[in-house]
């Protein structure tokens, strides 16, 4: 349970921050 | 598209997978695009969920008697830290040029190796708790192979104590384990040989009163109940084989699938 509450987070955080790199790329489109 | 073999893995890490996909699409169709933004905050939440997974990862392997977790988890925790620090590059880089097609590369490559170590890790994890119900498999399989040998009916009401406990937890274990699973095909097998394990049970105890029955009283037939009674013991081991072979299974039919 411990390990899945880490990997949920690693990816909560990670899709944060694909969405704050993608964000500029998407205004070009 | 990565496909996960588990629904808990899946819901973890299908929607990053797919973000994954998108900014590579993204950053491909536009090398030259618009300037990146300072990503330096969320670089650093990533870090930090890095840091305290790499810490719960330590600590599962440490608090672990899994030969195999102990084993494959660090190169799984390795291979997530690794990604962390080139997203940290990235975000350096980026600062001092918004442009950079260099950490553009490697904010691709960090994020990709994020998702493929926490993939790796939870997949070492997943692994380890299928062990532990293969264990409680074995187990039964013991049990099933003491059948053969039991004569008297305490000797059978000892059998009964021993199996039954065994039996119901391997049964629940197996029927949430069918749950979880994200292909369809081995769902149906684990249902059916569940299915089949629960059927025979009562039968195959069934058989071995019957047999005690006989050479207690000192009837005929006794060796077409005891040939009865190894077949269906038998039969309820391949059942319980059939089961092992199928939870360690991860593959992706893809056939299936389309």
């Amino acid at each position: 349970e411990i390990i899945l509450d880490a990997a949920k987070s690693i990816a909560a955080a990670t899709s944060d921050l694909i969405k704050a790199a993608s964000i500029a790329q998407m205004e070009l489109m | 598209m990565p496909v996960f073999h588990t629904k808990t893995i899946e819901s973890i890490l299908d929607p990053v997978a797919q973000q994954v996909s998108r900014l590579v699409i993204l950053h491909e169709e536009a090398e030259d695009g618009n300037a990146m933004p300072d990503l330096e905050r969320p670089v650093k939440a990533v870090s930090q969920a890095v840091a305290n997974l790499v810490k719960v990862g330590r600590e599962t392997i440490n608090s672990s008697d899994d030969a195999l977790l102990k084993q494959d988890m660090p190169a799984s925790l390795k291979r997530v830290e690794t990604a962390s620090h080139l997203l940290e590059d990235a975000s350096v880089m980026l600062k001092g040029d918004p442009y950079s097609s260099t950490a553009r590369k490697k904010l691709i490559e960090g994020s990709r190796g994020i998702l493929q170590g926490t993939s790796s890790l939870l997949l070492c994890f997943d692994e380890s708790e299928v062990r532990k119900i293969i264990r409680e498999c074995k187990r039964v399989l013991d049990y099933l192979a003491v059948a053969e040998v039991i004569e008297t009916m305490e000797d059978l009401v000892h059998f009964l104590k021993n199996l039954s406990p065994c039996l119901s937890k391997v049964s629940g274990e197996i029927s949430a384990r069918e749950k979880e699973l994200t292909h369809q095909v081995h769902r149906e097998i684990l249902i059916r040989c569940l299915d089949q394990v629960r059927t025979l049970a009562p039968i195959l105890i069934c058989s071995m009163k019957i047999f005690i029955h006989i050479i207690s009283s000192g009837g005929k037939g006794a060796e077409e109940a005891a040939e009865n009674r190894n077949y269906l013991s038998g039969r309820m081991s391949e059942e319980i084989n059939e089961i092992i072979r199928v939870l360690q299974l991860t593959t992706y039919d893809e056939d299936e699938w389309d």
